[in-house]
Order: C-alpha cells, then structure tokens, then sequence
C-alpha cells in the first residue's frame, strides 16, 4: 500500500522550498547546511 | 550480475559527510589564541533569529569585521530590516532621521542618521543630505 | 594509468607526481593563502602543463588518479567492512581544477576566456569519468569488489557542483554551459551502464546545487534534460526491477530515494511533473501505483484545486476544466513508429473504415501475445486529444462523447483486448485523470461511460479495481482520480452498490465502504 511519504524525512508542508536543505536521497531529514548566500560586490570593503 | 553489482554499490552507500562542504573557515590573519577560544565561529550565528537580538553597533561590527561571511549577509539583512540602507559610494548605511524634505525619481533630499565606521565608529547627522537612488545597494 | 601510459606518459608521471604532492602540502596548509595558490598555478601555466595537449592530458589524468588512490587506498581490507575515504586528496583535486578554471587569463586570445574554461571543465570530467570507467570494470569483471568506490566520485563531483554553481562573476560567463557539462557526464554514468555508481548517480543528479539550478534555467532549457536523466537513466534501470513483486534490498533503497527526489519535484516544481507525465508514467511499471500517483497529483502551482468532496461539485463548470493540459511528450511518435497513425487519423476524421477496429488489437499485441503498454498509452491520449479538439471545434460538448469514432475505439479496445491488455488500456484513461483540465475532464467521462455500457459485469469490476487500487495507497491522490471514483459511487446512473462484485467478499465489502465512507 505504498509508504507514509511524511516520513521520508522532507517538510513536506513547508512554505520553503525544499531543494535548498535537500541532503540527498538517503537522507532522513534535511541537511544542516548554509543556504547558499550572495554577497554584492560593494559589500566587500 | 546487475543486482550484484547494486549490491555492491549499497556496500560503498554514500553518507552524509561525503557530500558536506570542506568546513573552510580560514581566519585571515590568524592570531595565535589559547586553544580554549573557539577557533571558528560558534554555529548560533549561523541562524538568522539571533540577529534580530543584536543592537545595531554589533550588526555594523559583524558587517564591517566578518567580510564576505554569511554572517555579513544575515546582518545586512537585519540592518536593512531596520530601515537601514547602504550606499554604495560611501559604503556605509544610512537612515533617514525624519520624512525627507523632498522625494524625486532619482534621489530624495533631508536629514538622515549615518554610520561612521572610519573615524570615530558611531552615527552620525546628515543634514540636507541627497541620497541618488542609483547608489542604493 | 599506468598500464595505460605510453614511455611519453610515464616520463610525465615522473614529473607529475612530484608537483601533486606539492599541491597537496599546499592545500593541506592551515592558513591556505590566495598568494600560495598563484604561485604554484603559474608554475604549471609556465611549464606548459595547462595546455590542451597531451601533456595536459596527462597532467590531469595522473593527479585525477593520485587523489582518487590515496583517496580509497585508505580502505580497510576487511571485505565485510565498508571502506573508508580519505576526504583531503579529494578535496585538493577539486580545489585545484576549480582554481585552474577561474584562473584562465583574461586576456586570453579574443575573448575566448569562457571558452577554454570550458575546454578545461569538460577535459576534467572525461578524464575523472574515464578513470571511474575503468575502475568500475576491475570491480566488475576481475573481481576486484574494492577497486571502485563510488563515494570518491561523489565527493569529486558535489564539491564541482558546489563550487562551480554557486553565484560567482568569475564563472558567470560560462553558465549554463557547466550545467550542461555535468548532464553529459551524468547521462554517461548512468544505471544501466554503470550500476556500481547508482546510489552516487542518483545523490549527484538531484543535488542542490544541480538539479533546481537546471530547474530554474530561464525558458526552461534545463527542462527536458532532467526529464531524460530521470526517464533514461533512472526509471528505465529501475523498471525491471520495480516490476517484480518483491524488491531486493539495494532496490528498495533506490525505490525510496527516488520518492524523495520526486516529492521534491512535487513540492517545488510541479509543472515539470505536470508537462512530463506522459515520459514518467510510460517509464514507471504499472504496479508503482503510490509512485505514479505522486507524478499525477501534480498541479500548477497558482491553480486552487476545488475540494473534490464538495457535495454536488460541479466539474463541468470549473474555470480549469475548459483548458487544456500541456503535455511535453511526442505521445503520437510512438503510433507513427509502430505504422498506424496515418489510418488512425483517418478513422478519427471519417469515421470509417470499420476494419480498422478489428484490426486496432494486432497493432497493440506483441506477437506472443503480450502487450505493448507504451502503444497503449500513447493511443488513448491521441485518440482522446482528437476528440477533444473535434468537441471544440464542433461546440458540440457532451454529445459527441457517446457514439463518436473515439469512443468506438475506447469500446473496441474494451471488448477486444484480454484481462491484461484491458488493464493496460484502463490504466492508461487513468493516467489522464489529474489537475483539473479539459483531459481529465473528458477521460473521466469516457472511463464512466465505458462503465455504464459495459455489457460484461467484469469490465465494471477492472474499471473499478483500476480505481480503487490507485485509492487505497497512501497519499497523495490525484484530484481527477477523486472525482471519478466519487461519481461513480454517488451517481444513481452507474447504479454501482447493486454490482456483485461489491459484496464478493467481506473484506471487499468492508473495503468500499470504508473507500466510500472517506470519499463521502
């Protein structure tokens, strides 16, 4: 009867995207990671 | 022989740490601190909550000391969300000490709050100050 | 290499080696400094070791295999414990060809900068590709089991994809060409011709760095490449094997890997599984019902799908229901391949010959009797598609459903076609049952109709079980799959608590009431 897929690990109610924090296929929950960031030019002194 | 080679492969089964990023943090000059200091930043300043707790001369220390760092985007974020905005002649941030005397297309014209982080680290009164829009960052 | 390198190239090794080892005590210092890095690239750009040539060539394949051995040469030799990896030569390998990439001068001759960047990318993925290559079939055919380790590549190619897609100006000139780089490499790593590299394949090629980035191209260039990735590479590998009753373990766990990759895909791009469900259903067996439904139960994401449990919804008024799915797959291709379209057409426009009805069974069987699901497929969508546009240019809505040439096919598949081939073809209306447009509109009439005029009591039991069975699994459920199964129950004309086959057992009985109960 296939899988409870709320329990594969993916926040799968958030209003996020989930592809920023997916850790891979394997993973149970979403990684722990730095959301990729952009820093403009003028910033660096 | 497909299957044994699969099973094969779920011996060799990725882990996490194989697709983690090589923890970079490599401190520009490195002063040679006891080892009880911690020697990269401490994870808390990785979320974007703690920011919001920061009074605004620790956002413009972080900002202007940790260059180029995701704790440099989370505190111009937050200064930004404190009506704080950078220009990018004078790399500073401005904000506007009361409704400006005049609102053009291209700029607006009045009294604005500026952080000196040159001379003497502190705000500063700008009056009769134009600010061209085409240097807002 | 070494058995491969001719004198030239063991020369070179001898050269090589020494330089490898001193980029690696370069990379492993602790304060790394920009000045360090220049130095050593100029040493290489100076003794002609950039070049594309071959002693660039062999440059790069031999540090690709240092870094790669003492990587893995690490392992225990334990056979039952799993390997251990030595991240550091790995890491230096890719630090090295990431700053060789954003090195290339930019003066370089008329602008041709992004050009050899790119030359340089694609000479590095080749050389890592061919030594996986080569490894992989020491594995497989001298029963080396530890001479290929899949982790070493997968730690090569995601920090490429950290490092080469994250936002930098210094690579922004040679998007999304890097991205296509990496779909060439990962289309020759794939599954089915590398089945050691699978689960790495499948981490790499839905990476967050990789696959919303392709996602995300402007005008959906990135579109049809992950279709082919996930079509080709994963679903037809893993075919086969989803087909069978039970999964091995190794199966299992790519089973589950590629639901999260494709919750994803709902989650965040559920267009893409819009547009492409034709590719996904004709690649997923059909007893992956949970799977398929996942890809079906996709919606646009500025459309608010009405609550199919709405007393009296009517779907006929629904806004959405008049507009038309867009579907990115040549479904037709496959009807002209297998020499029928032109007559079918023909059939479609006139209404006659009628010997092509009696013939439309022998152009959807093997000859040993078997079906072919994919011809099935791709029929009842380009019958139904005609129909559809023949209703619209009629303005005749509901009449032309019933005694239509469409609808004559759709019955003649139905009476003609065994218990397997019907179950393929029912399936195949199913699969149309989805977001509310004018296709899931217009198959789920001709799935009631076909009900309704059932002469044979075991039609309606398969039209049902093809319904219930897509139900019972867990969520999600297609929107278009609710609506149906609602009418079918609810609607006195399909008079469907009087079948036999409701009460044919007590569990089945207790089955569609409790179907029943939670779709009242």
């Amino acid at each position: 009867l296939g899988t409870d897929l709320t329990t594969l690990g993916l926040n799968l109610n958030s209003s996020d995207c989930l592809y920023a924090t997916f850790a891979s296929p394997w993973a149970d929950a979403p990684a722990q990671c730095d959301p990729e960031f952009n820093l403009p030019q003028c910033y660096y002194m | 022989h497909v299957l044994q080679m699969l099973n094969l492969s779920l011996l060799n089964m990725p882990e996490p740490s194989d697709s983690e990023r090589p923890k970079t943090y490599v401190p520009r000059n490195p002063y040679p601190t006891p080892s009880s200091f911690p020697q990269t930043p401490a994870s808390v300043f990785d979320a974007p909550a703690v920011f919001e707790k920061f009074d605004v001369d620790t956002l413009f220390f972080i900002f202007y000391y940790q260059q180029g760092t995701y704790q440099q985007y989370l505190a111009a974020r937050e200064l930004k969300k404190q009506s704080w905005r950078y220009h990018k002649k004078y790399l500073t941030w401005f904000q506007r000490h009361e409704e400006p005397k005049v609102t053009a297309d291209e700029y607006e014209q009045g009294t604005y709050v500026y952080f000196d982080y040159e001379t003497g680290w502190c705000q500063r009164i700008k009056s009769e100050f134009t600010f061209e829009y085409g240097f807002l960052e | 290499v070494d058995g491969e390198l001719d004198a030239a190239g063991l020369r070179a090794r001898e050269q090589v080696l020494p330089l490898w080892l001193e980029w690696l005590g370069i990379y492993q210092q602790q304060n790394q400094s920009d000045k360090a890095y220049a130095a050593y690239l100029n040493t290489l750009h100076q003794n002609g070791w950039m070049r594309h040539n071959e002693r660039g060539e062999h440059f790069l394949r031999i540090s690709c295999h240092a870094a790669l051995s003492a990587a893995t040469d690490a392992a225990t030799t334990d056979a039952a414990a799993k390997p251990a990896i030595a991240f550091a030569p790995l890491d230096a390998f890719s630090k090295l060809i990431l700053l060789l990439i954003k090195s290339v001068p930019a003066e370089t001759a008329d602008g041709a900068r992004p050009k050899v960047q790119l030359q340089l990318l694609t000479r590095v993925l080749s050389v890592t590709i061919h030594h996986l290559i080569r490894q992989h079939q020491a594995m497989q055919y001298e029963q080396r089991p530890h001479a290929f380790n899949q982790r070493a590549y997968l730690r090569l190619f995601g920090s490429w994809l950290f490092d080469l897609n994250a936002p930098d100006p210094a690579l922004d000139a040679i998007q999304p060409q890097i991205l296509y780089a990496f779909c060439s490499a990962f289309n020759a790593l794939k599954p089915s011709r590398l089945p050691g590299f699978a689960f790495a394949w499948l981490e790499l090629v839905s990476h967050r760095m990789f696959m919303p980035k392709l996602l995300l191209l402007k005008g959906h260039k990135g579109w049809p490449l992950l279709q082919q990735l996930l079509v080709n590479g994963l679903f037809a590998f893993l075919q086969p094997f989803l087909a069978a009753a039970e999964l091995s373990p190794p199966v299992r766990v790519l089973y589950r890997g590629a639901l999260r990759v494709l919750l994803v895909l709902l989650h965040d791009f559920p267009e893409f599984l819009c547009d492409y469900h034709f590719f996904f259903c004709d690649a997923i067996p059909p007893s992956c019902i949970q799977m398929r439904n996942l890809i079906l139960s996709a919606f646009p994401r500025n459309m608010r799908l009405p609550d199919p449990f709405t007393p009296n919804l009517k779907v006929d008024l629904l806004p959405e229901i008049a507009q038309p799915p867009r579907i990115l797959a040549p479904f037709s291709n496959a009807l002209a391949r297998n020499g029928f379209l032109h007559e079918l057409d023909a059939f479609l426009t006139n209404h006659s010959p009628y010997s092509f009805l009696r013939e439309l069974r022998g152009h959807v069987q093997n000859a040993d009797g078997t079906h072919k699901a994919g011809v099935i497929s791709a029929l009842v969508l380009h019958v139904g598609a005609h129909a559809i546009a023949s209703m619209q240019s009629t303005h005749a809505a509901s009449a032309g459903l019933a005694h239509s040439a469409h609808m004559e096919i759709y019955q003649q598949l139905t009476a003609d076609l065994n218990a397997e081939g019907r179950y393929l073809f029912l399936n195949a209306i199913a699969n149309q049952l989805r977001y509310p447009n004018n296709q899931t509109h217009y198959f789920s009439c001709v799935l009631l109709y076909l009900f309704s005029e059932a002469a044979d009591e075991r039609v309606q039991e398969q039209i049902t079980r093809v319904l219930v069975e897509r139900l019972i699994v867990h969520r999600p459920h297609p929107w278009g799959l609710l609506i149906t199964f609602i009418e079918l129950i609810k609607n006195p004309r399909y008079s469907f608590w009087s079948k036999t086959f409701t009460r044919c057992a007590p569990e089945i009985e207790r089955l569609f009431e409790s179907v029943a109960r939670s779709c009242m």
